[in-house]
């Protein structure tokens, strides 16, 4: 903690360290979108196709339908010498193009630590390659998440998202997306936000997932019960976020409300199995684990990780009230840029679309942590969300864009995510 | 719980050091050398993985050449609490003798340590 500390008081990386914010730490324009990858860079939101000039951002609507350069990096730009047509115009315009952002917690940034740096049986120099990308990323893996992975996944499974997808659909939309989601966030955290960049009047509208899945009810503390967000609490933080995005979003955005995860599912898959610590041995199950994280009173979740099952029962039993009142803002509150919708029960559907595969359920489940969806779980639950809000609401994502092989053809991988 | 983020790191950093040793049919010090040696340059993980080596290498040679698990060598280095008043933390099953035993044990070992003395400072 001292190194790291010394670390937070160096001037460039002091923002690093402030649990507010999620900007870019190294953004010579300001503009809040980087050139470099980790410190909130473009792993986080679209890389910047000119970090020395704040007009050139991913997401704006195009300046001059991007006849001479390309304003919103999206790399789709020029003109189409046979007719004179400005490409943008001609590929987007009437499109329905629009971004995707996500205010989260750990799981929406895809936390993540590879269980090969606690396995001494495979341990190698290529280990631990990735030690410092993921220091400089919080531990987190956004370009490999649910919402906004882009990468090849390195680390299991494969990679799908909302962004990609949305990407598919209309190729308009590339490198429009913003990862905000910090590590132990809950509604209350996500009152505050002020990370999220979007100008009303310059940008395109985007869907937002609102994805706090746990910390409302997960917290380390002995008596747990009392430091739960209470559904009352809930509403106020939920609504105060909501009101805040009606302020930033441009017209034509949704916002999507994401329901809390089944956590009573983690202590029912994990408990008697081996933690990566005690494979070699066979001497450390996910009970010892849990046990030992709280006797030290660092038990991420005491409420679910936790052999008590009246205690389980009861964080479920909250949990569900937490994700009614989502499902009843998203029922019964109008706002002037967006529309609310609401998904509910995404990880006992993807626990049971794993099952019916014929597939082990702790496949799904972060194997060091104990705690986390995994890569294969993000992957299922994007798909998921795609194709439920897809046949929900068909507009929310817009729908295909005719251009998109005309689009390759001409700007081929449009410059990288 | 105090220290209780160094409890953790350290009953880790002992558990893949004991298995390395295990796993390589290494000496202690030399599955510390190995460990340090997989860690990058980059942000000076290594030096710092090697300061930490030679620190507290003679003690944890010693300690687990006594068979002693990481629980108890972390409550002996004092980088898990030995406070009374909180509990005994331990992630391993605990020893035949008995935790509070074993930790003694170890501290035993270590009495001419200087490490041991110098632990809450550091």
């Amino acid at each position: 903690s001292l190194y790291l500390r010394k670390i937070c008081n160096q001037p460039l990386l002091k923002g690093l360290c402030e649990t507010k914010s999620s900007l870019p730490m190294l953004d010579i324009d300001q503009d809040n979108f980087s050139v470099f990858p980790s410190l909130r860079g473009y792993h986080w939101r679209g890389r910047d196709c000119n970090d020395t000039d704040n007009s050139f951002y991913p997401g704006r609507r195009p300046e001059d339908w991007d006849l001479i350069r390309d304003s919103n990096c999206n790399g789709i730009w020029g003109f189409d010498p046979e007719d004179k047509i400005p490409y943008e115009k001609k590929f987007c315009d009437g499109t329905d193009s629009r971004g995707i952002m996500v205010l989260g917690d750990s799981a929406a940034a895809h936390f993540h630590i590879p269980p090969e740096w606690l396995t001494a049986i495979n341990m190698s120099e290529q280990t631990f390659s990735n030690l410092p990308v993921a220091i400089s990323n919080e531990f987190d893996w956004p370009q490999l998440s649910m919402y906004t992975g882009y990468q090849n996944s390195t680390i299991g499974g494969w990679t799908e998202s909302i962004y990609l997808q949305l990407r598919k659909n209309n190729l308009c939309n590339h490198r429009d997306y913003q990862n905000l989601a910090k590590n132990g966030y809950s509604s209350d955290n996500l009152r505050n936000t002020n990370s999220l960049s979007r100008d009303q009047e310059l940008d395109k509208p985007a869907v937002v997932f609102y994805a706090v899945i746990g910390n409302d009810v997960c917290n380390s503390h002995a008596d747990t019960l009392k430091h739960m967000t209470t559904p009352k609490q809930m509403k106020l933080n939920v609504m105060t976020t909501l009101e805040h995005l009606d302020t930033l979003l441009p017209k034509g955005s949704h916002v999507v409300l994401v329901a809390l995860a089944a956590g009573h599912l983690l202590w029912d898959i994990l408990h008697d199995k081996y933690h990566p610590i005690g494979q070699l041995n066979k001497d450390v199950t996910y009970n010892q684990l849990y046990g030992f994280l709280s006797c030290l009173e660092s038990n991420p979740c005491e409420g679910w990780m936790n052999k008590n099952e009246t205690l389980r029962n009861l964080t479920t039993e909250r949990a569900n009230q937490l994700s009614d009142v989502l499902k009843e803002i998203a029922v019964s509150q109008k706002f002037h840029n967006f529309d609310v919708i609401y998904i509910g029960r995404i990880y006992e559907r993807v626990f049971a679309k794993w099952r019916q595969m014929g597939k082990d359920p702790v496949d799904l489940i972060e194997p060091v942590d104990g705690f986390h969806p995994n890569q294969i779980a993000s992957a299922l639950g994007a798909d998921l969300i795609w194709k439920e809000v897809v046949n929900m609401r068909p507009e929310v994502f817009g729908k295909n864009n005719p251009y998109n092989e005309e689009i390759t053809a001409i700007f081929g991988d449009q410059g990288g995510h | 719980v105090s220290n209780r983020y160094t409890c953790i790191g350290c009953v880790l950093m002992v558990t893949i050091i004991e298995q390395l040793a295990q796993v390589h049919n290494n000496s202690v010090q030399e599955a510390m050398t190995t460990l340090c040696g997989y860690l990058p340059e980059e942000a000076r993980l290594r030096s710092t993985c090697i300061v930490l080596a030679e620190l507290f290498g003679p003690d944890l040679i010693k300690l687990i050449n006594h068979k002693l698990n990481a629980d108890v060598i972390c409550h002996a280095v004092q980088l898990c609490s030995n406070d009374p008043v909180q509990p005994f933390c331990h992630v391993f099953q605990k020893p035949k003798a008995g935790l509070k035993r074993s930790i003694k044990y170890a501290q035993w070992i270590l009495k001419e340590s200087s490490i041991m003395r110098n632990t809450e400072f550091l």
